[in-house]
C-alpha cells in the first residue's frame, strides 16, 4: 500500500458517500444517472466475487463490503425510494453498448481464462466507461449541481491516483498490470474536460454548466 | 500462477 493508492481509495470512498448523502439528504436523485450507478454496482459485484474466498486484509475486505453496500443502496434509492425524482428523460445512454463490448473484450484479452479472472477483467473494462451515462446526462442537461460536480471530481481523482500508484509500484517493485493500467488511463481521460470545467468554474464558486 | 492474478487492489 502506498500513499497514492490509499488516497485513491479514500477519494473513491468519498465520492460514493457524497453521492449517497446527496440523494438521501435532498431526497432527490435529479442530475444523477441511474444507469451509471447500475454499471458501478455490476463492476463491484463482478470484481469482488472473491470477497469471502480470498482474504487479503481487513482493510481490503471492509472496503469491498462498503463499496458493494453503498452502490446497491444508491441504485435502490434512485430506482426505488426516490424514483419520482429520477430524470429518466435524459438518462438514456444505451448501457448495452458498454456491457457487451466489455464482456467480449474480457473473453479475448485477459490474464487467465478462468471465470473469476474473466469477471475481474470484465469489471475493469466496464469501470473504465461506466461514467459515460453520467457525463452524457450532464451534457444533455447542460449543467450539474455543485454537489454532483464534487462527486465526479472525487470519482475521477480516484483512478488518476491509481495511475500514480501503478507508476509507483512499477518503479518500486516492478509490478505492472497492462489491463488495469490501460483501462485506468481511458477512464481518467474521459474526465479530462470535466476536470477542466471543475477547476475553471466550480472552484471559483460558479455552477458547473457546459457551453450550450 | 504469477502474483498478478492475486489482485490485491480494490
Amino acid at each position: 500500500m502506498n500513499v497514492f493508492r490509499f488516497l485513491g481509495d479514500l477519494s473513491h470512498l468519498v465520492a460514493i458517500v457524497i453521492l449517497l448523502l446527496k440523494i438521501w439528504k435532498t431526497r432527490s436523485c435529479s442530475g444523477i444517472s441511474g444507469r451509471s450507478q447500475i454499471l458501478f454496482a455490476i463492476v463491484f459485484t463482478t470484481r469482488y466475487l472473491d470477497l469471502f474466498s480470498n482474504f487479503i486484509s481487513v482493510y481490503n475486505t471492509s472496503m469491498k463490503i462498503v463499496y458493494i453496500t453503498c452502490s446497491y443502496a444508491t441504485v435502490y434509492l434512485i430506482y426505488g425510494k426516490f424514483k419520482a425524482t429520477y430524470d429518466f428523460n435524459h438518462d438514456t445512454f444505451r448501457i448495452e453498448f458498454l456491457l457487451v463490448p466489455s464482456a467480449i473484450l474480457a473473453f479475448l484479452v485477459n490474464h487467465d481464462f478462468s471465470p473469476l479472472e474473466i469477471l475481474w477483467t470484465f469489471s475493469i473494462y466496464l469501470e473504465s466507461v461506466a461514467i459515460l451515462p453520467q457525463l452524457f446526462l450532464v451534457s444533455k442537461t447542460g449543467e450539474a449541481e455543485t454537489i454532483t460536480s464534487h462527486y465526479l471530481f472525487a470519482l475521477g481523482s480516484y483512478r488518476l491516483l491509481y495511475l500514480l500508484n501503478w507508476l509507483w509500484r512499477y518503479f518500486s517493485q516492478g509490478f505492472y498490470d497492462l489491463i488495469a493500467l490501460l483501462s485506468g488511463i481511458l477512464q481518467t481521460v474521459l474526465y479530462c474536460d470535466f476536470f477542466y470545467l471543475y477547476i475553471s468554474k466550480v472552484l471559483k464558486g460558479k455552477k458547473l454548466s457546459l457551453p450550450a | 500462477h504469477d502474483k498478478r492474478l492475486f489482485h490485491d487492489e480494490l
